[in-house]
């Protein structure tokens, strides 16, 4: 249970990484 | 992944790359959780495969992780860094690609990092589910091992003894492959797990019953024994196929059905 927890963790914390990379960049463009 | 390596193309038109710390620093906690549950399991498994594979799992997302941070502090630093050439190939397979050209700098670590913590994670599920799958598949083997000495019981007390001994480990092997049917997103590999479970909790009062059959007529002289005897063996064997198929499904993966891909 928490392996999959703290994997779910890892994949909310990478695609709001990513989002926000892209909206930054967005914004730049 | 496939985003970030779009976000670094674009970064050749002369883009900064933004200032990422705060999502990155997110990802290095949610890292940090993984890392220190990780080794809890590592630690509390008797499973010598997880205990052996998982370390490199986890080292692998670390690493990823410390290449995440530092290219978003030398970005940070230097946000016009290192812009990319070429990185279509990085996720076209290379038989596909017609050039193969590397990409540089502190962009290069936050698409590597990004990408190894998410395949690092992934082998360590992996790592974790496997472990899962042969607990299932140890319990399984009891009630292979129980009904191997079904042929041997010839009282009732032994019919009882059997009997309480078989039923726990029926009871837990049914309620462990009913829940991992659930969470299979194969639906050709439920479905036969479902279909030999049913099978199984068919089968176990009736072999019961044919095993009670056989030893009461060796008791009264055993006029038919054989015919009885031959009944159970053939339920048992019945019952020893069903398992031997759901420990057969436990162990496929997606990947090993055409249809998956």
């Amino acid at each position: 249970e928490m392996i999959l927890e703290a994997a779910k963790s890892i994949a909310a914390a990478t695609s709001a990484l990513v989002k926000a990379a892209s909206s930054a960049q967005r914004e730049l463009i | 992944v496939d985003r970030l390596v779009i976000l670094h193309e674009e970064a050749e038109d002369g883009n900064a790359m933004p200032d990422l710390s705060r999502p990155v620093q997110a990802v290095s906690n949610a890292v940090a959780n993984l890392i220190k549950v990780g080794r809890d399991t590592i630690n509390s498994s008797d499973d010598p495969i997880l205990r052996q594979d998982m370390p490199g799992s986890l080292h692998r997302v670390e690493g990823a992780s410390r290449l995440l941070e530092d290219a978003c502090a030398m970005l940070k630093a230097d946000p016009y860094s290192q812009p990319a050439r070429y990185v279509r190939d990085l996720f076209v397979p290379h038989h596909q690609t017609s050039f193969s050209l590397p990409i540089f700098g502190n962009r290069k670590k936050l698409i590597d990092g990004a990408r190894g913590i998410l395949q690092g994670t992934s082998a360590l599920l992996l790592c974790f589910d496997e472990s899962e799958v042969r607990k299932i598949i140890r319990e399984c083997k009891k009630v292979l091992d129980y009904l191997a000495v079904a042929e041997v019981i010839e009282t009732m007390e032994d019919l009882v003894q059997f009997v309480k001994d078989l039923s726990p480990c029926l009871t837990k092997v049914s309620r462990e492959v009913d829940s991992r049917q659930k969470e299979l997103t194969h639906q050709v590999h439920r479905d036969i797990l479902i279909r030999c479970l049913d099978q199984v909790k068919t089968l176990a009062p009736i072999l019961i019953c044919s095993m009670k059959i056989f030893i009461q007529i060796i008791a009264q002289g055993g006029k038919g024994a054989e015919e009885a005897a031959e009944n159970r063996n053939y339920l048992a064997g019945r019952m020893t196929d069903e398992i031997t198929e759901i420990i057969r499904v436990l162990q496929l993966t997606t990947y090993d059905e055409d249809e998956w891909e």
